[in-house]
């Protein structure tokens, strides 16, 4: 099973939407400071059922919501569609999230509406829950490094 | 409970200890609670000794040498708690290039089971993509997706060898 | 005493806002009291606008965004305070290259009246340098100074270009 | 003025003796991770009289002795010597420091051996004091960048 693909449109600097494909290997993101690339791992926590603005490094639900520029108008909703392909015959699945300004999260798998705990529920059996470290933050490595014995503990509690 | 805890912690102890002498071609490290009596509220520690150097705690280390063993522990989460992806966002950062190829050559042994999609700004992690995306945005503060020729980025790496 | 922080504060916050807005190539940034009614206790903070985008908090800013906020602040206090030398280490981990290149046109430029030695693991960084010192350490422990062929390193830098 | 050379023996990894000589300009060290360039600022923190060990990423004073390994012994001293260039007629400052395992620092100044306030006040006249910003270690601008209003206080407070 892994990542097929990332559906972004109205998350953060993403006004327009954009679809990246992935291959089961390893793929990169470059591209110059500021562009967005972070804003692409805070999107996947997102469809992923993240409810902590911090973790996205944001104060407020509504500060994920791509928030205009001079030249172009704020959004009234975000939408981040992930595709993780299908295992042992198993077909794909895909899943949405919609946040609108007002705070209402929608979630789908398959295109029929469900709750944020079927999301949760759906990923305990992947291994993409909270558990483990299967994603690397700007600066995780270097809090691993500076991380005091109880706070080192917290980390191997939550990853292993 | 608590003694799944233990299991977990002395695999995750043991595949720590093995990526790191692996990462470092050499060396030995160690990820242990501080106070072994309390297991239950004990703290945990990395100490790490780069090969022809001394045993210090992860705070007295370089760097650069710091962030692999950071890495190391990493990998020795993903290597007991698989899961489908794994995005990692400029780990490379304080690597030398030469560093960051034993990195590089890890996850392209691991590449079958496990999927990563790296964010970077160094040429040499490129080296292992198989597919590379561009990000970019002009003054309208609008993110795009932009197309990246692998050549552009793999003729020269930053280690002066022609990877492409 | 305090008229004197004061008119060294006034001077380090123009040089400050001028040297950000030459990096970014635009945009705007702040360094103000938190509380300027109590200049006397008052925190300090850095507010910055890249070009194109909205007025934030340094700790709402990408990765790199803080990392050339914060240098323009060094080089801010490089103007007002100017040393014999002037050593950075690694300041340029979080930059991608085309922000190495504007840090370094800067340092170009100021080099008539400011001596720099830069300790680096980015090529582009080095297309600037006169001189590169390579230390190296063997299983032994010890480090020595071995002797660095400019050319191997700015050939071609990181941004694809000939520089040497 | 500028710093013209710096000398290091058996500071840190430096076991054995080493000559860097600098241009007016701009020069780069560069070298693999642990490999001993941050060492190299640590040296001349050293020789400019730092009294704390912190500042030289070290516990004790006698940690910033080369220790040893298994197959070279400690050394019982180091000594790091750095050569300011003259300015406007002036001659050039060969300033040094070394370093006992007792704990007892010798400092000297074109030879003549001087207290370490001799030091200190050599330097106010260059601005090499310990105002200003002459020196970023390692994780500096990140310092910076995470510091809150009052930690930011203390650094302009200190640099400007
Ligand atoms: N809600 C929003 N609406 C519009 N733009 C936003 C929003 N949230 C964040 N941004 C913009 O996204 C940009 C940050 O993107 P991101 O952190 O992904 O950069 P990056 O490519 O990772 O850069 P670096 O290489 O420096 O880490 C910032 O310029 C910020 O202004
Ligand atoms: N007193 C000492 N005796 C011997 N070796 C020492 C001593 N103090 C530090 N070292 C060694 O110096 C090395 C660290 O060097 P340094 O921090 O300068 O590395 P670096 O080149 O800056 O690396 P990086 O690129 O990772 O920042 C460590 O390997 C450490 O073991
Ligand atoms: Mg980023
Ligand atoms: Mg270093």
């Amino acid at each position: 099973m892994y990542l097929k693909k990332l559906g972004i449109n109205g998350f953060k600097s993403f006004a327009s939407p954009v679809q990246l494909e992935f291959t089961p290997g390893i793929s990169a993101i470059v591209g110059p400071n500021g562009s967005g690339k972070s804003n692409i791992t805070d999107a996947i926590r997102f469809v992923l059922g993240e409810q902590s603005t911090k973790s996205m490094r944001s104060h407020r639900m509504d500060d994920i919501i791509f928030s205009g520029t001079d030249k172009v108008r704020q959004k009234g909703a975000c939408e981040v569609t992930l595709v993780l392909s299908g295992e042992d015959g198993e077909s794909e699945r895909v899943i949405s999230r919609k946040l609108f300004r007002t705070g209402e999260s929608q979630y789908r798998i398959n295109g029929r509406t469900v709750r944020l705990r079927d999301i949760q529920e759906s990923f305990r059996d992947t291994g993409l829950g909270k558990n483990g470290y299967s994603m690397v933050s700007q600066g995780g490595i270097e809090s691993i490094v500076s991380a005091g014995p109880a706070e080192l503990r917290a980390i191997v509690e939550e990853a292993a | 409970m608590e003694e799944r805890f233990s299991e977990r912690f002395a695999l995750l102890q043991s595949a720590f200890s093995r990526i790191f002498t692996r990462l470092f071609e050499g060396g030995t490290a160690r990820l242990a609670y501080t106070n072994p009596e309390d297991i239950l509220g004990s703290g945990i520690e990395l100490t790490a000794q780069p090969p022809g150097k001394n045993l210090r705690h992860i705070s007295l280390l370089s760097g650069g040498e710091k962030a692999m063993t950071a890495i190391s522990l990493l990998l020795a989460f993903i290597q007991i708690n698989p899961a489908p992806f794994c995005i990692i966002d400029e780990i490379d950062a304080a690597l030398d290039d030469s560093n960051i190829m034993r990195f590089t050559n890890y996850l392209d042994e691991i590449r079958e089971e496990n999927q990563f999609i790296i964010i970077t700004h160094r040429k040499t992690t490129l080296r292992i993509c198989e597919r590379i995306y561009g990000v970019s945005m002009n003054r309208d503060g609008i993110s795009r997706l932009v197309a990246v020729e692998v050549s552009d980025y793999t003729e020269e790496s930053e280690s002066g060898q022609t990877t492409a």
